[in-house]
């Protein structure tokens, strides 16, 4: 399973 | 980062500003809810935990400080500032926020991605945002004749999740393997709780007559 999206947004 | 996340963020800053000047100018916090605030900066501080060990850019650390010290800023305004804590209506504000904050944790007890103390503190912050602004639409509907800037405030915090949507949906289109489901069903639901607001403030506005929502 692909990672989610890193924490990059606020 | 994109012109639609850009643009979100600066709207979400533009929102508190706003709200700051509001308070500032009229030395009044009529029709600000303090529990929504609460909310916020409970929020806020859950999810910017990650200050504390990772570093994303200059700018996601400039604003996760800016969101953190104007929310705490506010909650000064309206508990302690001499007169402005005497516009405060806590008769009108009673929204049970334990009924918003139990649940978002309950779930983010159950759904999140990592069961660790912050991964979990950072799902309850996405969950809790999406309806922290519950206080504040309620208090609106009591209040009768909303106070210009307040509306004003209200529809740029959700300009700015209506912003966010977009910001995702060009993610979607341009970034392979870009996902984050937690995130995105949060702020989808977030950003519907305003569409009564929305339609109730644009009516308004084209009527040229003072902000008031039905109840």
């Amino acid at each position: 399973e692909a990672q989610e999206a890193p924490k990059d947004e606020l | 980062m994109n012109i639609f996340r850009f643009a979100g963020d600066m709207t979400h800053l533009l929102s508190i500003i706003v709200l700051l000047l509001k308070i500032n100018a009229t030395k009044s916090c009529a029709g600000v809810s303090l529990k929504t605030q609460e909310l916020y900066l409970l929020v806020f501080v859950t999810r910017y935990l990650d200050l504390l060990y990772s570093y994303i850019s200059l700018y996601n650390t400039f604003m996760k400080l800016f969101f953190i010290c104007s929310s705490g800023c506010v909650i000064w305004y309206i508990r302690e500032h001499k007169t402005v804590s005497q516009t405060y209506d806590s008769a009108q504000d009673t929204f049970r926020v334990l009924f918003l904050a139990c649940p978002c944790m309950i779930l983010a007890l159950t759904v999140n991605h990592d069961f660790t103390v912050t991964e979990v503190l950072w799902t309850f912050s996405i969950y809790l945002e999406a309806v922290a602004i519950l206080p504040q639409l309620v208090l609106l509907q009591r209040t009768k004749n909303v106070d210009t800037l307040t509306g004003n405030y209200v529809f740029l915090l959700g300009g700015y999740r209506a912003l966010y949507l977009l910001n995702w949906i060009y993610r979607i289109l341009t970034e392979p393997g870009y996902r984050q489901w937690i995130v995105w069903i949060s702020g989808t639901i977030q950003t519907a709780i305003y569409c009564d607001f929305f339609y109730y403030y644009i009516k308004s506005w084209r009527n040229n007559e003072r902000l008031s929502l039905p109840s």
